[in-house]
């Protein structure tokens, strides 16, 4: 474990945090896309299916289970809970998020790490992840007002994975010395799907100005 | 260590 990937983990899980805080304390999931929330689900429970077959530590292991947990928990809020429920921007959040499923899949088949299951659903869930935001990022330029909640949650999603690049690096440079082409172009695309939106982040954050992204 | 057992990561 190295310090970047720690800050990455660290950073991921605050975005949760966050995002669970801003459900909770204000019982709304506006400007929230349900069907980003819904892909993560398919992406964490895609990827740690070793959850209980391999022990890797117990900060592994709490980790997902704290994954899996969170973001199951955030769409039951967003499907059932029956004040926040009411408060989801259904009409904006259009994206077809199933059409991201199948290229996923079949670049998982064509592009695995291993002919497994196993490790056709881990390629599968690290592409996956790469474009699960898109439906939130439409669902963003749609938006009239972006709650601070809703952008900071954003902003950390994204830069969780920028931490992991920086992780990637390191490990190969000290550790591994080996490129792991499957997790570092999807990180990279992934990465890169938030620039624009860390552009207006960051410069709306220096003007003291609401976070507006443009149509 | 073939590359898969990496997945020491989340």
């Amino acid at each position: 474990m190295n310090i970047f990937r720690l800050a990455g983990d660290m950073t991921h899980l605050l975005s949760i945090v966050v995002l669970l805080l801003k459900i909770r304390t204000t019982k709304s999931c506006a400007g929230i896309s349900l069907k980003t929330q819904e892909l993560y689900v398919i992406v964490f429970i895609t990827r740690y299916l070793d959850l209980f077959t391999r022990y890797v530590s117990f900060y592994n292991t709490a980790m997902k289970l704290v994954f899996i947990g969170t973001s199951v928990a955030i769409v039951w809020y967003m499907r059932l809970h029956k004040v926040v429920k009411q408060t989801y921007s259904r009409d904006e959040d259009t994206f077809k998020h199933y059409l991201l499923i199948p290229p996923c899949f079949i670049l998982a088949l064509l592009i695995p790490l291993e002919f497994t299951v196993t490790e056709i659903l881990w390629s599968f869930s690290i592409y996956l992840e790469a474009v699960a935001i898109l439906p939130q990022l439409l669902l963003l330029q749609r938006s009239s007002n972006i709650d601070n909640l809703t952008g900071s949650y954003v902003f950390l999603l994204g830069a969780y994975r920028a931490l992991y690049i920086v992780n990637w690096v390191y490990r190969f440079f000290t550790e591994t010395h080996k490129i792991r082409w499957i997790p570092w172009i999807s990180g990279l695309v992934q990465t890169a799907l938030y620039a624009d939106f860390f552009y207006y982040y960051i410069k709306s954050w220096k003007n003291h100005e609401k976070l507006r992204l443009p149509a | 260590e073939p590359e898969s057992k990496l997945h020491d990561e989340l």
